[in-house]
């Protein structure tokens, strides 16, 4: 069971994580109009920059973030953003879109000039997100724990991010237990995705070398 | 342009919307 602060923390960020997305007039552009390879190019930077936006947005109503030191927020922000981006966007192929729309998605992404070898992890995670069937709680929590990572480099008072990402991995300890009484791995896979995300936050650094190359 | 800015910029500026607020 969660505790009466825990089910108040946990709806203010389900709520605060719904709020703070993407505009809708973006992400439709994405699906409706077509491109070329440079115009996707730039689409896909302009959405980047507004997943940024957002997720700071996010972050900022996380309980006892703002009161972290500045400089630490900054670290916190700058070695989750890519990590936060490919948990939000594996929603869009987990969620059930309109027949045709994730293929249509997947396509403008692979037509992007980014190489296959970078493009293959990304889906094979989009996939292995997608077969946790995540609720949005578990959603945001995972978000919110990501953005609460206290090895993050440069983060001088590792013990105060701690403090911050403890209730929040008991939330969705208990969240688990609760929606998956019959899985009690569950809460270890979830966990799981976050070490594939780093390996993927450590991939989009060579990626982004190699497309602007390109 | 936004699409000219580094991660950082990005967040600090949208760190510094709340202290403007």
């Amino acid at each position: 069971e969660l505790t009466r602060e825990q089910h108040t923390l946990l709806n203010f960020l389900v709520d605060s994580y719904n709020k703070h997305r993407i505009p809708q007039d973006m992400a439709k552009k994405l699906l409706q109009e077509q491109f070329n390879a440079e115009e996707n190019f730039l689409l896909l930077t302009e959405m980047a920059t507004s997943h940024v936006q957002v997720l700071v947005e996010f972050t900022k109503n996380i309980p006892g973030f703002l009161g972290l030191d500045h400089e630490d927020q900054i670290a916190l922000l700058k070695g989750s953003a890519v990590e936060a981006m490919f948990l939000r966007s594996a929603q869009v192929f987990t969620r059930k879109m309109p027949s045709g729309h994730s293929e249509l998605l997947e396509d403008r992404i692979r037509k992007s000039g980014i190489s296959d070898e970078f493009i293959t992890p990304m889906f094979n995670f989009y996939n292995s997100i997608g077969q946790l069937h995540m609720l949005q709680e578990e959603q945001a929590l995972l978000t919110a724990i990501t953005i609460l990572t206290p090895e993050r480099p440069y983060v001088k008072d590792q013990q105060a991010v701690e403090r911050l990402q403890d209730p929040m991995l008991d939330v969705l300890r208990r969240i688990c237990a609760l929606h998956h009484p019959h899985q009690p791995q569950h809460f270890a896979r979830l966990l799981g995705r976050l070490t594939e995300l780093r390996t993927l936050n450590h991939h989009h650094a060579e990626m982004l070398t190699s497309w602007r190359t390109s | 342009p936004a699409n000219n800015l580094g991660l950082e910029d990005i967040i600090r500026k949208a760190l510094m919307g709340n202290l403007e607020d």
